[in-house]
């Protein structure tokens, strides 16, 4: 098995950078 | 000393990182006035300077510009902050990477939903307590015989470290989660009361009631 | 010029920045003999060093403990791979922290799946596609003037951002997709053929037929 399978990666990270943006976008209007 | 002016919106943790840096060093670093995130950094004008159009970004007074908080902060940073050895500036970085890698990613994953800005899952939330318990553990072991995380006074790596134990000190970290980390409890409340801190993220309020999400 | 042991499992990009700064800075890294990934770095002995288990781990031959790839990389380095001037230092700073928070997800969310390493989901995997063109864009306007990414000569910024599109270079980024990034074409290829390169990673083959996920 490959040891990039036990490799913590953080694969939704474009999600949350994604919601973040938003939520400050939106308190920022 | 480095001056310049940061682009941000409020209340952003990673801003705050330079700014308690630029207290310490005693910098002039300004917060760029009528900055409105989400149409500010859209116009051509910002996005020539910062191509991919993320906050933080600084333009330091001779017209450079630098992204990425831990780059920013350190540009206005001193070396007390940096480390002085080249032993304690990796030590630095090591302790700024582990913020990004370790601690980010499961503070996002626990406090977001309860904020409403994300979906919630028990999955998530769940492994996300998880993570946050081994990070915490980490950093306990660490601090059992030390003040600070690199050498004997406050560097970036405290700064970096507590910014991004803001969100989970403030929102999560009940009293009861966070007895097993007397340590890490002691570093943090120790560094968030510093003048420099409070001149930037003012009075601290730990946690009283665990946030959860509300459908 | 700094001297110690390297745990690591092979071929893992994270190890090859600090190998490769070794390479430049003539310092002594020798890789752990007998390290077995999922096994070695679950014993009481690597936990004791290196409480959260995670590879690569650095311990320096005077006993220190050291995590965090970009942190073991600076610590290997000499000067002229860490940047002169404090402004290029942290520049040096902000590419590392550019290649790990926006080339790196995208590159494991698009090779992953391909790799039979994770799921395949068509919006991630598309999602992922428009970040790595994002990352490359901001590279390839940084790099039409710039032969490195920070001042004239090779630094960490070099280093850690090309062994962070290793894998994106090798799997996906076939001719047509790369044909719009010529500058980073132009740099990726003249570091990679670095003999400092090349003696840790062997002879590097760009990709030729973008790899896809098979169910």
């Amino acid at each position: 098995t490959s040891p990039l399978v036990h490799e913590k990666i953080w694969f939704e990270k474009g999600k949350y950078d994604e919601a973040e943006r938003q939520y400050y976008q939106n308190l920022a209007k | 000393m480095a001056s310049g002016t940061l682009y941000t919106y409020p209340e952003n943790f990673r801003a705050y990182k330079a700014l308690i840096a630029a207290q310490y060093a005693g910098g002039n670093v300004k917060i760029a006035p009528g900055f409105v995130f989400g149409e500010t950094n859209k116009t051509d004008a910002f996005l020539k300077k910062f191509p991919l159009g993320k906050v933080p970004a600084f333009e330091t007074e001779d017209g450079q510009y630098l992204t990425e908080s831990n780059a920013i902060a350190y540009y206005v940073a001193n070396s007390q902050l940096r480390g002085q050895s080249d032993l304690e500036k990796s030590q630095v970085l090591q302790w700024l990477g582990f913020a990004d890698s370790e601690i980010l990613p499961a503070s996002y994953a626990w406090v977001f939903p309860c904020l409403g800005i994300m979906q919630y899952s028990k999955q998530s939330t769940e492994r996300a307590k998880e993570d946050v318990k081994a990070s915490l553990q980490a950093l306990n072991i660490h601090l059992l015989p030390r003040t600070y995380l690199v050498g004997e006074r406050i560097t970036l790596a405290d700064i970096g470290v507590a910014c991004t134990l803001l969100q989970l000190y403030q929102y999560v970290l009940d009293a009861d989660f966070r007895k097993p980390y007397q340590n890490v409890n002691r570093w943090f409340t120790t560094v968030v009361n510093q003048p420099e801190f409070k001149a930037v993220i003012g009075e601290f309020k730990l946690c009283e009631k665990m946030a959860e999400f509300d459908p």
